[in-house]
Formats: C-alpha cells, structure tokens, sequence
C-alpha cells in the first residue's frame, strides 16, 4: 500500500492511497496475477453511511468487511491504513484474545469506530495513538485544517515517531508505504523512493487530484497487487475510487 | 519509459486522469447504508448485488487453506470454531458480521475470518 496527505499552496489537503493486498496467497501463472487480489477487485464498493438521512461518512470497501480501510468525514477529516509487519503481531493479540484477555481493539473496527464516532481531526488522532490494538498498524490521517496531516505508526501497545506535516520546514506532504518512516524500506520492495520522487518532481505548487493519481499510477506504486485507487479532498467531502490494473512488466509487489 | 528490470521502475507518469487505459479497470459502485437499520439488515442491499463474488472469494481461500493444510482441517477449524468468537467481537460489529452471512450464504466463519483478516493475516 502507499498512502499520502499533500497540501497545496492554498492550505486544501489531498488525501489518497493505492490499496495493495493479496501478497502470497495463490499466483495465477497464465494471467500473471494475484489470485486473492482480483478475487478482490469485483468486490468493491464506496458507500455513504448516513444517520437521519445525513452522511456520517464514506468508505471503499471490499463487500462483506464491515470495517474501514479507506474513508473520509466529510469537511472533517480522512483516515487510510496501511499494513505494518512486526514480530509482536496479530497473532498474539488474537492468542490473548483467545485465551479471554481482550483489552485490544481489532484494527478495522477502530478504524470503522473513528470514522462513524469521531467529531474531530485531534479526536481521532487521540483514539488512533492511544488505544490498544491487536496488531500493529500504519494510520495516515488528515484533518481540515492547513498543516493537519500525519503518520501515525502503532505497535500494539504505542505510537512510535508520530509523523507531522511541517509546511514552513518544506514538509508538505507526508506518505507512507509499509515500512517505518525511520527506517530505510526493504530494498526489494521500495515504493517509497519512486512516489517521493514523483511528488517532489510535482511540486507543492502543482500538486492536485490530478498530479496525484499520476504518482500513483507510477510503477512500482502501482504494482500487481494494487487492487484499487482513492482519491479525497475533505474540504470538498469528496472520495472518488477506481479498481486499477498492472499490465505486465511490472513489479509482483 | 519502463526499466526492463526489477522494480520496472518508470518515469513518473503524467496525464493519467482522468482514470482511462490499461491501468484502468472501471470506477467503483456507490451505496448508501442507513445507519438506523438493525445491523444484521446495514449489508444486506449490497450483498445481494455482490453475493456472487463474496462466495468466489471464499473459495479462493478455502483452496489456499486447503493448499496449505491438504487434510482439511484448516478449513474445518474455521467453519466450526470461529464462530465460537463472534459474539466475544464488539457490538454492533458481531452482528453486522451476522447478517453478511446469512445475506451471502458464505459460513458466519469465513465471513468472520474475512472480517479479522487483518490480524490473521499477519501470521
């Protein structure tokens, strides 16, 4: 997965994601693609959760997964998650849970609780550092403000080296593929070289829905596991998605 | 142009929206759901237009489970205990899981085990 937060030089936030995943689970060797990956792809849907007849939030789904990966409250705020890999993984948050100690959140239901639940920028970035998961996640939230947007990486336990927009530090985006923003990314898989450049070949000064599609229509940010694309910008509560595909050469991941 | 080797990285492409051409493979479908429903009734519009699929996909795991495990009881293990967890999953969560299920007809456990991939999936 690759997620990203920009603000343009009028302060908007732009707020977009390739959803990656399938990784292992089956290769079909005569499509040259994922199995898992575009058993996925049909499954997708963008729905408008609404109470009273109001939106509360929208989301990308894959049909039959009642939490968030993707979503956006209108004019407030807009949340992705990316996948982080740990020793102290899910597994043992779901042996704890087994065995009855169930003081941990399942990720995408706190993710599903912030975007129905939370009035606020600050309000969900509280809930998504603080509480105590049952794996380790990337969350990459923006707010509506200029300068609100940022990495938050989660063990199970703790926020580790929060990520914040910095602006006037030159910092005007911040983007997240699946590895720790300290830490160089595994050279075989590194995403995150190749969408920073693009970004940085952009521009703050031209980045747009546009500009940022075409970093994500770049490969090995796109890549074979890349089942879809979304685009939001909260000032306008807006959340757009297209199913995406890789045709060969490109990267299995 | 396209390095023709691993990462087959490109230069950064430009004009790609709108979405058109090989790396599009069409927008995605807009549904409502009302919050007011019961929340084993939220999913059920949409699982009717997306059954087919659902149940594709749950075939498509079961013949990875059934890759790694050949006896079965991989599979056996999840029809059979993981519905024993649903209802320790919190409101309003368990129940929409519920409805998936019978909405689908995919076993309330690989419904379940759809739903907290996530965690398993990290093993």
């Amino acid at each position: 997965c690759t997620s990203l937060v920009a603000e343009d030089p009028h302060g908007n936030l732009i707020h977009a994601r390739n959803m990656d995943f399938g990784l292992f689970m089956g290769w079909d060797m005569k499509n040259h693609s994922w199995v898992i990956t575009e058993k996925l792809k049909p499954l997708l849907v963008n729905v408008d959760f609404r109470r009273n007849n109001n939106t509360v939030f929208k989301s990308t789904n894959f049909a039959g997964y009642v939490g968030m990966l993707t979503g956006i409250q209108p004019h407030v705020f807009t949340l992705t998650m990316n996948e982080r890999f740990s020793l102290d993984g899910g597994y043992i948050g779901i042996l704890e849970w087994i065995l009855g100690k169930r003081d941990g959140m399942w990720m995408s239901f706190l993710t599903r609780s912030v975007l129905e639940n939370a009035t606020s920028y600050a309000e969900a970035k509280k809930l998504l550092s603080d509480t105590k998961l049952l794996a380790p996640a990337y969350f990459i939230l923006g707010g509506n403000r200029s300068g609100e947007a940022c990495i938050i990486t989660r063990s199970r336990t703790h926020n580790l080296n929060p990520l914040e927009l910095a602006v006037k530090q030159g910092r005007w985006y911040v983007l997240e593929t699946n590895y720790d923003h300290w830490k160089e990314p595994l050279f075989l898989d590194n995403r995150r070289t190749p969408a920073m450049k693009c970004m940085n070949q952009t521009t703050q000064a031209n980045i747009s829905i546009k500009t940022v599609y075409d970093v994500l229509s770049t490969k090995p940010v796109l890549n074979k596991l890349t089942a879809y694309t979304t685009l939001m910008e909260v000032s306008k509560g807006t959340l757009e998605s297209y199913i995406r595909d890789c045709p060969s050469p490109c990267m299995p991941w | 142009s396209l390095q023709y080797v691993p990462p087959y990285t490109e230069d950064c492409r430009t004009g790609m929206y709108p979405p058109s051409g090989p790396t599009f493979k069409g927008a995605v479908p807009w549904y409502t759901i009302n919050l007011e429903l019961p929340p084993n009734k939220r999913w059920t519009q949409i699982i009717a237009d997306k059954k087919d699929a659902m149940i594709s996909l749950a075939q498509a795991v079961r013949d990875l489970a059934d890759a790694f495990v050949p006896s079965g009881r991989l599979e056996e293990l999840v029809d059979k205990a993981l519905p024993l967890m649903i209802d320790t999953l919190p409101y309003p969560f368990n129940e929409e899981i519920k409805g998936i299920a019978t909405a689908s007809g995919v076993p309330l456990g690989e419904t379940l085990l759809l739903n907290i991939f996530y965690e398993v999936f990290t093993v």
